[in-house]
């Protein structure tokens, strides 16, 4: 009855809400932890203290070089047809403006294909992209590639409509990229309401012109580290079950939805499985990445450090698509694995989370399971995750501790089970 | 062996089911 008591613990125990406490101390105390600055490397030597103090093995730090951008002051103030200050969040790795800013007409189109049909109107403007919300990895392609699109049609700077599936006029963040051979353009998100005024403005054949300031910088590489801590395995150490959640987040809110949630979900699976007297056959790892958000950076160095083991890993999982009440957990493996993952989520039937679906994913373990390795992720109300998601509302208010716990719930009787189970998940 | 589920012997994984189903 592993997994009554593991769910006991969790959603009606005594462990209820701890991760919820646990991560709203830590965010309270550090703030948001952006790749490269002092707080990031604050909350992982607070993590180290944390996880030693619950009594976990093998409790290490594994450095690693991750990028250093800092957003500055920045500002976007519409001057015609009037006079409209605009909230804006440059985007992560984005060049800044001279000191006077760059004054410019506008350009609104809804896609990279409007775009490049009206590429003669771009030079020496300012894009804006009023692209519709279909979902985060489809429309987030605006964000990441909206500078170098507008640089090769000869754009001044690019400002992007956030990346959002819902807005109460809050810009959001993210990182973006250049392409070599393009020139650099300053770049940031405005909100859905912005743009979309900006849209109907243009069709009514007004002429809109922006003055942007932004104070942004790229620095050199910072020091950081993976944070690591391990349920050594009773019967099979050399195997591993790898659990996870990031630790850096955006300079925005608290960073406590996105990945505060997953991380402190993943230290939760193991206290809990530790508070039960429980030590699975094989090693259970958790990790708490360092700079996610530039792209996995640190997961990409520990997949480096580590990959030579990659035949004793059963199992990746990563949380960070949030911790309200799960949906279920999405799965990538052989037929056969699933099958057994869903004979797994069965043992969830008490808190009616027990759906399998396709596509495990996660930035920081994608790297693993592009290897062979099977993956897993938890699943949530996408929504509201992306709601909050990379702006100043990811704060502890977005989240609630009774959903969180059984998040938590899900993620430790996985996790167990898997690392308990006589054989390893098979491969395809 | 018996015919086959996924590729997993349906002795197997029945054993594998019955496996997981201990932890409940």
């Amino acid at each position: 009855d592993v997994a009554k008591a593991i769910i006991d613990l969790a959603v009606y125990g005594k462990a209820q809400n701890r991760s919820y406490e646990r991560l709203a101390l830590l965010v309270d105390t550090v703030g948001p932890r952006p790749s490269g600055s002092r707080s990031l490397e604050k909350a992982i030597q607070i993590m180290y203290q944390n996880l030693r103090e619950d009594g976990l093995e093998n409790v290490h730090l594994e450095p690693v070089k991750i990028p250093h951008w800092e957003r500055g002051e920045e500002s976007a103030v519409m001057l015609e047809p009037r006079i409209h200050r605009m909230a804006i969040l440059g985007l992560g790795s984005s060049i800044g403006t001279p000191p006077e800013g760059i004054t410019a007409e506008v350009l609104v189109v809804t896609s990279f294909e409007e775009l490049q049909r009206r590429a003669p109107e771009a030079r020496g403007k300012i894009v804006v992209y009023n692209q519709p919300y279909v979902n985060y990895s489809t429309t987030v392609q605006y964000r990441v590639q909206g500078a170098v699109e507008a640089a090769k049609v000869g754009a001044l700077a690019s400002l992007i409509r956030s990346v959002a599936s819902f807005s109460i006029y809050s810009p959001h963040t993210g990182i973006q990229e250049y392409q070599d051979g393009v020139p650099k353009i300053p770049t940031a998100c405005i909100t859905v309401e912005d743009a979309e005024m900006m849209s109907r403005m243009a069709s009514r054949g007004n002429r809109i012109v922006i003055q942007l300031k932004m104070g942004a910088k790229n620095y050199p590489d910072a020091d950081s580290f993976n944070t690591v801590a391990e349920i050594i395995g009773s019967k099979y150490p050399e195997q591993v079950v790898l659990v996870s959640g990031h630790l850096d987040s955006w300079d925005v809110g608290q960073g406590a939805m996105d990945d505060g949630g997953g991380a402190f979900i993943s230290w939760e699976a193991l206290s809990l499985i530790k508070d039960l007297g429980l030590r699975p056959k094989r090693t259970l790892r958790l990790v708490l990445w360092t700079a996610e958000e530039q792209g996995g950076v640190g997961a990409f160095q520990y997949y480096l450090l580590h990959q030579a083991n990659v035949s004793n890993y059963s199992l990746v999982m990563e949380s960070d698509l949030g911790t309200f009440l799960p949906s279920g957990l999405q799965f990538t493996g052989s037929d056969e694995a699933r099958a057994i993952v869903e004979e797994v989520m069965r043992l969830l039937q008490p808190v009616n989370v027990t759906r399998v679906f396709r596509a495990g994913e996660g930035t920081d373990i994608n790297f693993w399971i592009q290897a062979g390795v099977p993956g897993a992720s938890l699943l949530d109300d996408l929504y509201r995750y992306f709601s909050f998601h990379h702006s100043d509302g990811d704060t502890m208010t977005a989240l609630d501790p009774k959903q969180m716990n059984v998040a938590a719930a899900v993620w430790a009787v996985v996790s167990y089970v898997i690392a308990d189970m006589e054989e390893m998940l098979p491969r395809s | 062996k018996p015919i086959y589920k996924n590729d997993i012997s349906r002795r197997t994984f029945q054993e594998i089911k019955e496996e997981i189903a201990s932890y409940r």
